[in-house]
Protein backbone atom coordinates (compact mmCIF):
# COMPACT_ATOMS: atom_id res chain seq x y z
CA UNK A 1 0.00 0.00 0.00
CA UNK A 2 2.82 2.19 -0.24
CA UNK A 3 3.64 3.83 -3.27
CA UNK A 4 2.52 0.59 -5.68
CA UNK A 5 1.40 0.54 -8.23
CA UNK A 6 0.86 -3.33 -9.13
CA UNK A 7 -0.22 -6.04 -7.04
CA UNK A 8 2.60 -8.59 -6.42
CA UNK A 9 3.62 -10.80 -3.51
CA UNK A 10 4.72 -7.87 -1.34
CA UNK A 11 2.03 -6.34 -2.00
CA UNK A 12 -0.46 -8.94 -0.92
CA UNK A 13 1.62 -9.75 2.16
CA UNK A 14 1.59 -6.07 3.52
CA UNK A 15 -2.29 -6.54 2.61
CA UNK A 16 -2.77 -9.55 4.67
CA UNK A 17 -0.59 -8.29 7.47
CA UNK A 18 -2.75 -4.95 7.87
CA UNK A 19 -5.96 -7.05 7.57
CA UNK A 20 -5.76 -9.62 10.20
CA UNK A 21 -3.98 -6.80 12.35
CA UNK A 22 -7.72 -4.86 12.11
CA UNK A 23 -9.35 -7.94 13.41
CA UNK A 24 -10.86 -9.07 9.71
CA UNK A 25 -9.70 -12.90 10.79
CA UNK A 26 -8.20 -15.10 8.68
CA UNK A 27 -10.90 -16.19 6.01
CA UNK A 28 -12.50 -13.17 5.13
CA UNK A 29 -8.45 -11.89 4.71
CA UNK A 30 -7.80 -14.91 2.66
CA UNK A 31 -10.85 -14.06 0.35
CA UNK A 32 -10.49 -10.69 0.16
CA UNK A 33 -6.43 -11.33 -0.92
CA UNK A 34 -7.62 -14.09 -3.50
CA UNK A 35 -10.32 -11.85 -4.79
CA UNK A 36 -7.74 -8.67 -5.16
CA UNK A 37 -5.58 -11.16 -6.96
CA UNK A 38 -8.02 -12.56 -9.55
CA UNK A 39 -9.58 -9.16 -10.40
CA UNK A 40 -5.67 -7.53 -10.56
CA UNK A 41 -4.15 -10.24 -12.80
CA UNK A 42 -2.21 -8.48 -15.68
CA UNK A 43 -3.39 -5.42 -14.79
CA UNK A 44 -1.11 -2.42 -13.69
CA UNK A 45 -2.50 0.29 -12.49
CA UNK A 46 -2.19 4.32 -13.43
CA UNK A 47 -1.12 5.47 -9.29
CA UNK A 48 -0.84 4.65 -5.67
CA UNK A 49 -4.70 6.04 -5.75
CA UNK A 50 -6.16 3.80 -8.20
CA UNK A 51 -4.75 0.33 -7.06
CA UNK A 52 -5.45 1.60 -3.55
CA UNK A 53 -9.16 2.45 -4.67
CA UNK A 54 -9.83 -0.91 -6.39
CA UNK A 55 -8.80 -2.53 -3.06
CA UNK A 56 -11.32 -0.46 -0.80
CA UNK A 57 -13.96 -0.85 -3.22
CA UNK A 58 -13.28 -4.74 -2.99
CA UNK A 59 -13.44 -4.52 0.90
CA UNK A 60 -15.98 -2.05 0.92
CA UNK A 61 -18.45 -4.74 -1.38
CA UNK A 62 -18.00 -6.81 1.88
CA UNK A 63 -20.62 -4.90 3.92
CA UNK A 64 -24.27 -4.76 3.52
CA UNK A 65 -26.21 -1.57 3.65
CA UNK A 66 -29.33 -0.42 6.05
CA UNK A 67 -32.32 -1.32 4.33
CA UNK A 68 -34.94 1.51 3.48
CA UNK A 69 -37.55 -0.24 6.71
CA UNK A 70 -34.63 0.57 9.23
CA UNK A 71 -33.55 4.16 8.14
CA UNK A 72 -30.17 5.37 9.81
CA UNK A 73 -30.92 9.39 10.06
CA UNK A 74 -32.56 10.37 13.01
CA UNK A 75 -34.75 13.01 11.20
CA UNK A 76 -36.40 9.88 8.77
CA UNK A 77 -39.70 8.90 8.68
CA UNK A 78 -40.06 5.58 10.45
CA UNK A 79 -42.31 2.87 9.41
CA UNK A 80 -44.37 2.45 12.78
CA UNK A 81 -45.61 4.37 16.03
CA UNK A 82 -44.35 3.52 18.32
CA UNK A 83 -41.18 2.36 16.54
CA UNK A 84 -39.37 -0.24 18.66
CA UNK A 85 -35.83 -0.54 19.16
CA UNK A 86 -34.34 -3.16 21.33
CA UNK A 87 -30.44 -2.96 22.16
CA UNK A 88 -28.67 -6.27 22.86
CA UNK A 89 -25.28 -7.54 23.26
CA UNK A 90 -22.87 -8.89 25.49
CA UNK A 91 -21.45 -7.52 28.74
CA UNK A 92 -19.87 -4.28 28.45
CA UNK A 93 -20.09 -3.91 25.20
CA UNK A 94 -21.53 -0.46 25.43
CA UNK A 95 -25.27 -1.26 25.24
CA UNK A 96 -26.35 1.49 27.46
CA UNK A 97 -24.04 4.48 26.84
CA UNK A 98 -25.41 3.78 23.16
CA UNK A 99 -29.09 3.77 24.29
CA UNK A 100 -28.51 6.97 25.69
CA UNK A 101 -27.04 8.33 22.29
CA UNK A 102 -29.31 6.58 20.27
CA UNK A 103 -32.18 8.72 22.50
CA UNK A 104 -30.13 11.57 22.34
CA UNK A 105 -30.20 11.89 18.52
CA UNK A 106 -33.72 11.00 18.31
CA UNK A 107 -34.52 13.64 20.71
CA UNK A 108 -32.53 16.25 18.91
CA UNK A 109 -34.15 14.83 15.65
CA UNK A 110 -37.87 16.11 17.26
CA UNK A 111 -39.29 12.88 18.04
CA UNK A 112 -40.47 11.75 20.76
CA UNK A 113 -38.35 9.48 22.84
CA UNK A 114 -38.94 6.58 25.81
CA UNK A 115 -36.35 4.43 27.13
CA UNK A 116 -37.33 1.06 28.92
CA UNK A 117 -35.18 0.20 31.34
CA UNK A 118 -34.84 -3.39 30.83
CA UNK A 119 -32.13 -4.89 32.25
CA UNK A 120 -32.95 -6.11 35.65
CA UNK A 121 -29.98 -7.76 36.65
CA UNK A 122 -26.73 -5.53 37.30
CA UNK A 123 -26.03 -3.91 40.05
CA UNK A 124 -26.96 -0.21 39.34
CA UNK A 125 -28.21 -0.69 35.56
CA UNK A 126 -31.46 1.64 36.42
CA UNK A 127 -29.94 4.25 38.38
CA UNK A 128 -26.92 4.63 35.22
CA UNK A 129 -29.74 4.69 32.54
CA UNK A 130 -31.89 6.79 34.75
CA UNK A 131 -28.58 9.84 34.46
CA UNK A 132 -28.26 9.53 30.92
CA UNK A 133 -32.13 9.60 30.23
CA UNK A 134 -32.16 12.91 32.46
CA UNK A 135 -29.03 14.30 30.06
CA UNK A 136 -30.68 13.16 26.93
CA UNK A 137 -33.99 14.92 28.47
CA UNK A 138 -35.96 11.78 27.81
CA UNK A 139 -38.93 9.72 30.20
CA UNK A 140 -37.26 6.62 31.39
CA UNK A 141 -39.35 3.66 32.49
CA UNK A 142 -38.01 1.34 34.91
CA UNK A 143 -38.70 -1.32 37.83
CA UNK A 144 -34.98 -1.44 39.36
CA UNK A 145 -33.15 -4.72 40.60
CA UNK A 146 -34.51 -7.53 40.30
CA UNK A 147 -37.65 -6.65 38.68
CA UNK A 148 -38.94 -9.17 35.00
CA UNK A 149 -37.62 -7.20 32.38
CA UNK A 150 -40.48 -8.70 30.22
CA UNK A 151 -42.75 -6.55 32.20
CA UNK A 152 -40.45 -3.72 31.65
CA UNK A 153 -40.81 -4.03 28.23
CA UNK A 154 -44.25 -4.62 28.10
CA UNK A 155 -45.46 -1.52 30.69
CA UNK A 156 -43.00 0.70 28.23
CA UNK A 157 -44.48 -0.29 24.98
CA UNK A 158 -47.86 0.13 26.65
CA UNK A 159 -47.41 3.53 27.42
CA UNK A 160 -45.76 4.36 24.50
CA UNK A 161 -48.68 3.38 22.46
CA UNK A 162 -50.95 5.52 24.98
CA UNK A 163 -49.15 8.53 25.03
CA UNK A 164 -48.09 8.82 21.32
CA UNK A 165 -44.32 8.43 21.36
CA UNK A 166 -42.30 7.88 18.43
CA UNK A 167 -39.70 5.84 19.69
CA UNK A 168 -38.97 3.14 22.70
CA UNK A 169 -35.25 1.90 23.02
CA UNK A 170 -35.17 -0.79 25.06
CA UNK A 171 -31.76 -1.43 27.17
CA UNK A 172 -31.14 -5.20 28.24
CA UNK A 173 -28.32 -6.68 30.57
CA UNK A 174 -25.65 -7.76 29.45
CA UNK A 175 -25.19 -11.33 28.50
CA UNK A 176 -23.17 -14.00 27.22
CA UNK A 177 -23.99 -15.74 23.32
CA UNK A 178 -23.51 -19.23 24.96
CA UNK A 179 -25.46 -18.91 27.91
CA UNK A 180 -28.89 -20.44 26.82
CA UNK A 181 -31.00 -19.81 29.42
CA UNK A 182 -30.20 -16.01 29.34
CA UNK A 183 -30.55 -15.75 25.98
CA UNK A 184 -34.04 -17.64 25.92
CA UNK A 185 -35.08 -14.85 28.35
CA UNK A 186 -34.32 -12.41 25.66
CA UNK A 187 -36.57 -14.34 23.22
CA UNK A 188 -39.02 -14.03 26.05
CA UNK A 189 -38.33 -10.40 26.04
CA UNK A 190 -39.35 -10.34 22.24
CA UNK A 191 -42.48 -12.29 22.29
CA UNK A 192 -43.94 -10.28 25.43
CA UNK A 193 -43.31 -7.13 23.22
CA UNK A 194 -45.29 -8.96 20.02
CA UNK A 195 -48.23 -9.27 22.67
CA UNK A 196 -48.67 -5.51 22.45
CA UNK A 197 -47.36 -4.86 18.70
CA UNK A 198 -47.09 -8.01 16.69
CA UNK A 199 -44.61 -6.03 14.51
CA UNK A 200 -42.13 -5.11 17.60
CA UNK A 201 -39.50 -4.99 17.83
CA UNK A 202 -39.39 -3.09 15.02
CA UNK A 203 -35.62 -3.15 15.37
CA UNK A 204 -33.12 -5.26 17.49
CA UNK A 205 -29.57 -4.22 17.07
CA UNK A 206 -26.58 -5.90 18.42
CA UNK A 207 -24.12 -3.87 20.05
CA UNK A 208 -20.25 -5.17 19.71
CA UNK A 209 -17.77 -3.99 21.38
CA UNK A 210 -14.41 -2.40 18.45
CA UNK A 211 -12.05 -4.29 20.50
CA UNK A 212 -13.71 -7.88 20.63
CA UNK A 213 -11.72 -10.37 18.10
CA UNK A 214 -13.28 -13.28 16.11
CA UNK A 215 -15.74 -14.01 18.99
CA UNK A 216 -17.88 -11.46 17.48
CA UNK A 217 -18.83 -13.64 14.74
CA UNK A 218 -19.77 -16.14 16.70
CA UNK A 219 -21.94 -13.53 19.03
CA UNK A 220 -23.66 -11.93 16.15
CA UNK A 221 -24.41 -15.46 15.01
CA UNK A 222 -25.68 -16.86 18.41
CA UNK A 223 -28.09 -13.39 19.13
CA UNK A 224 -29.14 -13.90 15.34
CA UNK A 225 -30.67 -17.63 16.19
CA UNK A 226 -32.52 -16.10 19.43
CA UNK A 227 -34.03 -12.63 18.17
CA UNK A 228 -33.82 -10.96 14.76
CA UNK A 229 -30.97 -8.85 14.67
CA UNK A 230 -31.14 -6.24 12.37
CA UNK A 231 -28.43 -4.24 12.48
CA UNK A 232 -25.11 -3.68 14.31
CA UNK A 233 -23.25 -1.17 16.39
CA UNK A 234 -19.82 -0.98 16.77
CA UNK A 235 -18.60 0.91 19.83
CA UNK A 236 -15.00 2.00 20.94
CA UNK A 237 -13.96 3.06 18.00
CA UNK A 238 -12.04 6.08 19.04
CA UNK A 239 -9.86 3.11 20.19
CA UNK A 240 -6.95 1.71 18.24
CA UNK A 241 -9.21 -0.62 17.32
CA UNK A 242 -10.44 -0.97 14.10
CA UNK A 243 -13.52 -3.17 14.17
CA UNK A 244 -12.78 -5.64 10.93
CA UNK A 245 -14.75 -8.05 12.44
CA UNK A 246 -17.98 -6.64 10.77
CA UNK A 247 -16.61 -7.59 7.41
CA UNK A 248 -16.94 -10.88 8.34
CA UNK A 249 -20.23 -10.48 10.31
CA UNK A 250 -21.65 -8.45 7.22
CA UNK A 251 -21.21 -11.08 4.37
CA UNK A 252 -22.16 -14.51 6.62
CA UNK A 253 -25.75 -12.67 8.18
CA UNK A 254 -26.46 -9.84 5.93
CA UNK A 255 -25.96 -7.55 8.64
CA UNK A 256 -25.50 -3.89 8.15
CA UNK A 257 -23.31 -1.51 10.49
CA UNK A 258 -26.06 1.58 11.34
CA UNK A 259 -23.79 3.47 13.84
CA UNK A 260 -20.52 3.06 15.46
CA UNK A 261 -19.16 4.66 19.13
CA UNK A 262 -16.07 7.09 19.18
CA UNK A 263 -16.38 8.48 23.01
CA UNK A 264 -18.09 8.30 25.88
CA UNK A 265 -20.16 11.39 25.75
CA UNK A 266 -23.88 11.42 24.52
CA UNK A 267 -23.00 13.15 21.09
CA UNK A 268 -20.44 10.18 20.28
CA UNK A 269 -22.55 8.51 17.87
CA UNK A 270 -21.44 8.41 14.18
CA UNK A 271 -23.98 7.10 10.92
CA UNK A 272 -21.52 4.42 9.46
CA UNK A 273 -20.23 5.25 6.41
CA UNK A 274 -18.49 2.43 4.24
CA UNK A 275 -15.90 4.72 2.78
CA UNK A 276 -14.59 6.02 5.72
CA UNK A 277 -14.94 2.52 7.77
CA UNK A 278 -12.83 1.21 4.92
CA UNK A 279 -9.90 3.33 4.77
CA UNK A 280 -9.53 3.88 8.74
CA UNK A 281 -9.14 -0.14 8.64
CA UNK A 282 -6.09 0.16 5.71
CA UNK A 283 -4.15 2.87 7.72
CA UNK B 1 -9.62 -28.16 15.94
CA UNK B 2 -6.08 -28.14 15.36
CA UNK B 3 -5.12 -31.16 16.42
CA UNK B 4 -7.42 -33.03 14.03
CA UNK B 5 -5.88 -30.41 11.31
CA UNK B 6 -2.54 -31.64 11.79
CA UNK B 7 -3.21 -35.23 11.52
CA UNK B 8 -5.36 -34.70 8.85
CA UNK B 9 -2.04 -32.85 7.34
CA UNK B 10 0.25 -35.68 8.23
CA UNK B 11 -2.09 -38.17 6.66
CA UNK B 12 -1.36 -36.59 3.09
CA UNK B 13 2.12 -36.42 4.08
CA UNK B 14 2.58 -39.71 5.37
CA UNK B 15 3.35 -41.10 1.38
CA UNK B 16 6.65 -39.06 1.86
CA UNK B 17 9.74 -39.92 2.67
CA UNK B 18 10.90 -37.66 5.32
CA UNK B 19 9.74 -34.57 6.93
CA UNK B 20 11.04 -31.48 5.92
CA UNK B 21 11.51 -28.35 5.40
CA UNK B 22 9.18 -28.11 2.60
CA UNK B 23 6.25 -30.28 4.11
CA UNK B 24 6.47 -29.12 7.05
CA UNK B 25 5.54 -25.52 6.05
CA UNK B 26 1.96 -26.77 5.52
CA UNK B 27 1.31 -27.97 9.31
CA UNK B 28 3.33 -24.70 10.17
CA UNK B 29 0.60 -22.82 8.08
CA UNK B 30 -2.17 -24.43 9.90
CA UNK B 31 -1.13 -23.79 13.04
CA UNK B 32 -0.12 -19.93 12.28
CA UNK B 33 -4.06 -19.73 10.96
CA UNK B 34 -4.98 -21.56 13.65
CA UNK B 35 -3.26 -18.87 16.33
CA UNK B 36 -5.02 -15.83 14.44
CA UNK B 37 -8.44 -17.31 14.56
CA UNK B 38 -7.94 -17.57 18.41
CA UNK B 39 -6.94 -14.12 18.18
CA UNK B 40 -3.29 -14.39 18.93
CA UNK B 41 -1.75 -11.20 17.29
CA UNK B 42 -0.41 -11.60 14.30
CA UNK B 43 3.38 -10.80 15.18
CA UNK B 44 3.07 -13.17 18.59
CA UNK B 45 1.61 -15.88 16.03
CA UNK B 46 4.40 -15.65 13.26
CA UNK B 47 7.52 -15.22 15.85
CA UNK B 48 5.48 -18.18 17.67
CA UNK B 49 5.37 -20.51 15.00
CA UNK B 50 8.62 -20.23 14.01
CA UNK B 51 10.23 -21.53 17.30
CA UNK B 52 7.66 -24.38 16.87
CA UNK B 53 8.78 -25.04 13.12
CA UNK B 54 12.32 -25.01 14.59
CA UNK B 55 11.29 -27.73 17.37
CA UNK B 56 9.57 -29.96 14.57
CA UNK B 57 12.50 -30.46 12.61
CA UNK B 58 14.09 -31.98 15.25
CA UNK B 59 15.09 -35.54 15.73
CA UNK B 60 12.43 -36.97 17.87
CA UNK B 61 9.78 -35.52 15.59
CA UNK B 62 11.23 -36.51 11.78
CA UNK B 63 12.11 -40.00 13.10
CA UNK B 64 8.42 -40.27 15.00
CA UNK B 65 5.47 -42.94 13.92
CA UNK B 66 3.23 -39.84 14.74
CA UNK B 67 4.39 -36.73 13.65
CA UNK B 68 1.43 -34.94 13.94
CA UNK B 69 0.79 -35.96 17.26
CA UNK B 70 4.47 -35.08 18.37
CA UNK B 71 4.12 -31.32 16.82
CA UNK B 72 0.75 -31.05 18.67
CA UNK B 73 2.46 -31.71 21.73
CA UNK B 74 5.35 -29.08 20.63
CA UNK B 75 2.44 -26.56 20.74
CA UNK B 76 0.99 -27.18 23.82
CA UNK B 77 3.91 -27.24 25.53
CA UNK B 78 4.87 -23.71 23.80
CA UNK B 79 1.80 -22.39 24.61
CA UNK B 80 1.74 -23.47 28.29
CA UNK B 81 5.21 -22.38 29.05
CA UNK B 82 4.34 -18.53 27.16
CA UNK B 83 0.97 -18.83 29.64
CA UNK B 84 3.41 -18.96 32.72
CA UNK B 85 4.34 -22.01 34.07
CA UNK B 86 2.43 -21.83 37.99
CA UNK B 87 -0.23 -19.78 38.80
CA UNK B 88 1.16 -16.69 40.75
CA UNK B 89 -0.59 -16.08 43.85
CA UNK B 90 -1.45 -11.90 45.03
CA UNK B 91 1.45 -10.73 46.35
CA UNK B 92 -0.14 -8.75 49.71
CA UNK B 93 2.50 -8.22 52.21
CA UNK B 94 1.60 -9.73 55.46
CA UNK B 95 2.86 -7.14 57.42
CA UNK B 96 1.82 -3.98 55.52
CA UNK B 97 -1.84 -2.55 56.92
CA UNK B 98 -3.24 -1.77 54.38
CA UNK B 99 -2.12 -3.38 51.76
CA UNK B 100 -3.32 -1.67 48.46
CA UNK B 101 -4.70 -3.49 45.39
CA UNK B 102 -5.51 -0.82 42.44
CA UNK B 103 -7.09 -2.25 38.94
CA UNK B 104 -7.10 -0.30 35.89
CA UNK B 105 -8.24 -1.43 31.92
CA UNK B 106 -10.00 -0.26 28.75
CA UNK B 107 -13.89 0.58 29.10
CA UNK B 108 -16.06 -2.10 30.12
CA UNK B 109 -13.44 -4.90 30.77
CA UNK B 110 -14.90 -5.96 34.45
CA UNK B 111 -13.13 -3.97 36.94
CA UNK B 112 -15.89 -3.01 39.26
CA UNK B 113 -16.66 -6.57 39.07
CA UNK B 114 -13.21 -8.03 39.76
CA UNK B 115 -12.77 -5.83 42.28
CA UNK B 116 -15.97 -6.69 44.31
CA UNK B 117 -14.96 -10.83 43.37
CA UNK B 118 -11.87 -9.35 44.86
CA UNK B 119 -12.98 -8.20 48.12
CA UNK B 120 -15.65 -11.10 48.70
CA UNK B 121 -12.41 -14.07 48.42
CA UNK B 122 -10.25 -11.72 50.42
CA UNK B 123 -12.83 -11.50 53.48
CA UNK B 124 -13.00 -15.22 53.17
CA UNK B 125 -9.32 -15.66 53.23
CA UNK B 126 -9.68 -13.69 57.04
CA UNK B 127 -9.01 -10.36 55.89
CA UNK B 128 -10.81 -7.37 56.55
CA UNK B 129 -11.17 -5.45 52.76
CA UNK B 130 -12.44 -1.82 51.93
CA UNK B 131 -13.64 -0.50 48.49
CA UNK B 132 -12.59 2.66 47.12
CA UNK B 133 -14.85 3.85 44.22
CA UNK B 134 -12.26 5.73 42.47
CA UNK B 135 -13.96 6.18 39.09
CA UNK B 136 -15.70 9.17 39.45
CA UNK B 137 -16.66 9.68 35.69
CA UNK B 138 -19.26 6.79 34.68
CA UNK B 139 -22.63 7.46 35.52
CA UNK B 140 -23.59 5.58 38.90
CA UNK B 141 -20.04 4.10 38.92
CA UNK B 142 -19.61 4.81 42.79
CA UNK B 143 -23.85 3.42 43.34
CA UNK B 144 -22.47 0.40 41.25
CA UNK B 145 -19.55 -0.34 43.55
CA UNK B 146 -21.99 0.55 46.59
CA UNK B 147 -24.46 -2.06 45.55
CA UNK B 148 -21.45 -5.15 45.03
CA UNK B 149 -19.57 -3.78 48.35
CA UNK B 150 -23.67 -4.15 50.26
CA UNK B 151 -23.86 -8.08 48.56
CA UNK B 152 -20.46 -8.82 50.22
CA UNK B 153 -20.73 -6.60 53.29
CA UNK B 154 -17.45 -4.58 52.32
CA UNK B 155 -17.39 -0.60 52.98
CA UNK B 156 -17.56 0.96 49.76
CA UNK B 157 -15.43 4.59 50.19
CA UNK B 158 -16.40 7.17 48.13
CA UNK B 159 -16.29 10.97 47.56
CA UNK B 160 -18.93 13.48 46.29
CA UNK B 161 -16.38 15.21 44.33
CA UNK B 162 -15.30 14.08 40.82
CA UNK B 163 -11.66 13.47 41.55
CA UNK B 164 -9.92 10.34 41.75
CA UNK B 165 -7.56 11.04 43.92
CA UNK B 166 -9.13 12.42 46.33
CA UNK B 167 -11.43 9.70 46.43
CA UNK B 168 -8.01 7.09 46.56
CA UNK B 169 -6.16 8.92 49.29
CA UNK B 170 -9.22 9.10 51.39
CA UNK B 171 -9.76 5.60 50.83
CA UNK B 172 -6.25 4.84 51.96
CA UNK B 173 -7.05 7.20 55.23
CA UNK B 174 -10.36 5.48 55.69
CA UNK B 175 -8.97 2.28 55.81
CA UNK B 176 -6.07 3.26 58.29
CA UNK B 177 -8.83 5.13 60.35
CA UNK B 178 -11.04 2.25 59.85
CA UNK B 179 -8.62 -0.66 60.83
CA UNK B 180 -8.76 -2.27 57.31
CA UNK B 181 -5.94 -4.32 56.44
CA UNK B 182 -6.52 -4.40 52.45
CA UNK B 183 -7.62 -1.17 50.22
CA UNK B 184 -9.10 -2.08 46.69
CA UNK B 185 -9.31 0.59 44.51
CA UNK B 186 -11.60 0.74 41.46
CA UNK B 187 -10.52 3.14 38.68
CA UNK B 188 -12.21 4.59 35.31
CA UNK B 189 -12.32 2.29 32.16
CA UNK B 190 -9.62 4.66 30.26
CA UNK B 191 -8.24 4.38 26.44
CA UNK B 192 -4.18 3.86 26.31
CA UNK B 193 -4.20 6.58 23.71
CA UNK B 194 -6.22 8.84 26.13
CA UNK B 195 -3.14 11.24 27.40
CA UNK B 196 -5.14 12.66 30.03
CA UNK B 197 -6.48 9.59 31.76
CA UNK B 198 -3.19 7.51 31.17
CA UNK B 199 -1.93 10.20 33.31
CA UNK B 200 -4.42 10.32 35.88
CA UNK B 201 -3.47 6.14 36.19
CA UNK B 202 0.08 6.97 36.47
CA UNK B 203 -0.59 9.93 39.31
CA UNK B 204 -2.70 7.57 41.30
CA UNK B 205 -0.39 5.11 41.05
CA UNK B 206 1.97 7.10 42.50
CA UNK B 207 0.60 8.13 45.27
CA UNK B 208 -0.87 5.02 46.04
CA UNK B 209 2.30 2.53 45.66
CA UNK B 210 -0.04 -0.22 45.10
CA UNK B 211 1.33 -3.83 46.38
CA UNK B 212 -0.75 -5.24 43.38
CA UNK B 213 -1.91 -2.91 40.22
CA UNK B 214 -3.84 -5.41 38.22
CA UNK B 215 -4.69 -5.14 34.21
CA UNK B 216 -8.05 -6.11 33.85
CA UNK B 217 -8.42 -7.08 30.47
CA UNK B 218 -11.41 -8.90 27.97
CA UNK B 219 -10.78 -12.43 27.52
CA UNK B 220 -12.55 -11.85 24.06
CA UNK B 221 -10.40 -8.90 22.98
CA UNK B 222 -8.46 -8.91 19.58
CA UNK B 223 -5.30 -8.38 18.06
CA UNK B 224 -5.36 -4.63 19.67
CA UNK B 225 -4.81 -6.73 23.33
CA UNK B 226 -0.93 -6.38 22.33
CA UNK B 227 -1.09 -2.63 22.18
CA UNK B 228 -3.02 -2.38 24.62
CA UNK B 229 -0.92 -4.17 27.47
CA UNK B 230 1.94 -2.79 26.13
CA UNK B 231 1.10 1.04 26.39
CA UNK B 232 -0.65 0.15 30.06
CA UNK B 233 2.32 -1.99 31.05
CA UNK B 234 4.66 0.42 30.02
CA UNK B 235 3.23 3.72 31.41
CA UNK B 236 2.13 2.10 34.96
CA UNK B 237 4.58 -1.29 35.00
CA UNK B 238 1.56 -3.82 36.36
CA UNK B 239 1.63 -6.59 38.80
CA UNK B 240 -0.07 -8.94 37.02
CA UNK B 241 -3.19 -9.33 34.38
CA UNK B 242 -6.82 -10.47 35.36
CA UNK B 243 -8.75 -12.40 32.87
CA UNK B 244 -12.66 -11.59 32.33
CA UNK B 245 -15.50 -13.04 30.96
CA UNK B 246 -13.84 -16.55 30.68
CA UNK B 247 -16.78 -18.06 31.07
CA UNK B 248 -17.52 -17.04 26.92
CA UNK B 249 -16.66 -18.96 24.35
CA UNK B 250 -13.83 -16.70 23.06
CA UNK B 251 -10.75 -18.70 22.43
CA UNK B 252 -8.67 -16.05 24.74
CA UNK B 253 -5.60 -15.73 21.79
CA UNK B 254 -5.38 -12.21 23.54
CA UNK B 255 -4.06 -14.02 26.64
CA UNK B 256 -1.23 -15.30 24.89
CA UNK B 257 -0.20 -12.45 22.98
CA UNK B 258 -0.39 -10.31 26.48
CA UNK B 259 1.85 -13.10 28.16
CA UNK B 260 4.14 -13.06 25.53
CA UNK B 261 4.77 -9.51 25.14
CA UNK B 262 4.56 -7.89 28.39
CA UNK B 263 5.81 -10.95 30.84
CA UNK B 264 3.67 -10.17 33.85
CA UNK B 265 2.30 -13.20 35.26
CA UNK B 266 -2.03 -13.72 35.16
CA UNK B 267 -3.11 -13.62 38.16
CA UNK B 268 -6.85 -14.42 38.17
CA UNK B 269 -9.27 -15.58 35.65
CA UNK B 270 -13.00 -14.18 36.03
CA UNK B 271 -15.64 -16.50 34.95
CA UNK B 272 -19.22 -15.17 35.42
CA UNK B 273 -21.02 -12.43 36.49
CA UNK B 274 -21.99 -13.29 40.06
CA UNK B 275 -19.88 -12.12 42.83
CA UNK B 276 -18.36 -15.70 43.11
CA UNK B 277 -17.36 -16.33 39.65
CA UNK B 278 -13.46 -15.55 40.46
CA UNK B 279 -10.94 -18.20 39.54
CA UNK B 280 -7.19 -18.61 40.09
CA UNK B 281 -5.57 -18.63 36.98
CA UNK B 282 -4.38 -22.40 34.80
CA UNK B 283 -2.17 -21.84 32.38
CA UNK B 284 -2.24 -25.19 30.84
CA UNK B 285 -5.88 -24.65 30.39
CA UNK B 286 -5.76 -21.68 28.67
CA UNK B 287 -3.33 -23.21 26.38
CA UNK B 288 -5.46 -25.68 25.59
CA UNK B 289 -8.51 -23.58 25.18
CA UNK B 290 -6.39 -20.74 22.67
CA UNK B 291 -5.66 -24.47 20.63
CA UNK B 292 -9.24 -25.31 20.81
N1 LIG C 1 -14.20 4.96 24.59
C1 LIG C 1 -15.45 4.51 24.47
N2 LIG C 1 -16.05 3.98 25.54
C2 LIG C 1 -17.32 3.55 25.40
C3 LIG C 1 -18.03 3.64 24.17
N3 LIG C 1 -19.27 3.12 24.38
C4 LIG C 1 -19.34 2.76 25.67
N4 LIG C 1 -18.16 3.03 26.30
C5 LIG C 1 -17.79 2.77 27.68
O1 LIG C 1 -17.81 1.37 27.87
C6 LIG C 1 -18.18 1.09 29.23
C7 LIG C 1 -19.35 0.13 29.21
O2 LIG C 1 -20.46 0.80 28.67
P1 LIG C 1 -21.96 0.39 29.03
O3 LIG C 1 -22.84 1.27 28.23
O4 LIG C 1 -22.16 0.35 30.50
O5 LIG C 1 -21.96 -1.08 28.46
P2 LIG C 1 -23.13 -2.14 28.56
O6 LIG C 1 -23.09 -2.97 27.34
O7 LIG C 1 -24.44 -1.48 28.82
O8 LIG C 1 -22.68 -2.99 29.80
P3 LIG C 1 -23.56 -4.06 30.61
O9 LIG C 1 -24.93 -3.52 30.72
O10 LIG C 1 -22.87 -4.17 31.92
O11 LIG C 1 -23.50 -5.30 29.82
C8 LIG C 1 -18.49 2.43 29.88
O12 LIG C 1 -17.34 2.85 30.58
C9 LIG C 1 -18.74 3.34 28.69
O13 LIG C 1 -18.47 4.69 28.97
C10 LIG C 1 -17.35 4.20 23.03
O14 LIG C 1 -17.85 4.31 21.92
N5 LIG C 1 -16.07 4.62 23.25
N1 LIG D 1 -20.23 -13.11 31.94
C1 LIG D 1 -19.36 -12.34 32.60
N2 LIG D 1 -19.64 -11.06 32.77
C2 LIG D 1 -18.75 -10.31 33.45
C3 LIG D 1 -17.54 -10.81 33.97
N3 LIG D 1 -16.89 -9.80 34.59
C4 LIG D 1 -17.67 -8.70 34.46
N4 LIG D 1 -18.80 -9.01 33.77
C5 LIG D 1 -19.87 -8.13 33.34
O1 LIG D 1 -19.32 -7.27 32.38
C6 LIG D 1 -19.98 -6.00 32.45
C7 LIG D 1 -18.95 -4.93 32.69
O2 LIG D 1 -18.40 -5.10 33.98
P1 LIG D 1 -17.89 -3.87 34.85
O3 LIG D 1 -17.37 -4.46 36.11
O4 LIG D 1 -18.92 -2.82 34.95
O5 LIG D 1 -16.71 -3.38 33.91
P2 LIG D 1 -15.77 -2.14 34.13
O6 LIG D 1 -14.42 -2.50 33.63
O7 LIG D 1 -15.80 -1.70 35.54
O8 LIG D 1 -16.43 -1.07 33.19
P3 LIG D 1 -16.07 0.49 33.14
O9 LIG D 1 -15.95 0.97 34.55
O10 LIG D 1 -17.17 1.12 32.40
O11 LIG D 1 -14.77 0.60 32.40
C8 LIG D 1 -21.02 -6.13 33.54
O12 LIG D 1 -22.23 -6.51 32.94
C9 LIG D 1 -20.49 -7.25 34.39
O13 LIG D 1 -21.51 -7.94 35.09
C10 LIG D 1 -17.26 -12.21 33.75
O14 LIG D 1 -16.24 -12.76 34.14
N5 LIG D 1 -18.20 -12.92 33.07
MG1 LIG E 1 -25.83 -1.77 30.32
MG1 LIG F 1 -16.27 0.14 36.32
Amino acid sequence: SKGKTEVDDEFLEELENILVAADVGVETTLDIVDAITERSKGKTYRSEEELNEMVMEEIRKLLVESSHDHPVDFDAPLSAKPYVIMIVGVNGAGKTTSVAKLAHNYDKAGKKVVIAAADTFRAAAYEQLKIWADRAGVPIIGQGQGADPASVVFDSVSSAVSKGTDVVLVDTAGRLHNKSHLMEELAKIMRVAKKKIPEAPHEVLLVLDGTTGQNAVQQAREFTKFVNVTGLVVTKLDGTSKGGIVLSISRELNLPVKYIGVGEKIDDLQLFDRSSFVEALLE
Amino acid sequence: NLSDKLELTFKKLAGQATINEVNIGIAMRDIKRALLSADVNYKVAKKLVEDIREKSLGESVIKSVSPAQMIVKIVNDELTEIMGGENQPLNLPPKKIPAIVMVAGLQGSGKTTFCAKLAKRLKKNGKNPILVAADVYRPAAIEQLRTLGEQIDVPVFSVEEPDAMKAALGGLEAAKSGAKDVVIVDTAGRLQIDEVMMAEAEALKNRLSPDELLFVVDSMMGQEAVNTAKAFNDRLDFDGVVLTKLDGDARGGAALSIRQVVEKPIKFMSVGEKVDDLDVFYPDRMAQRILG
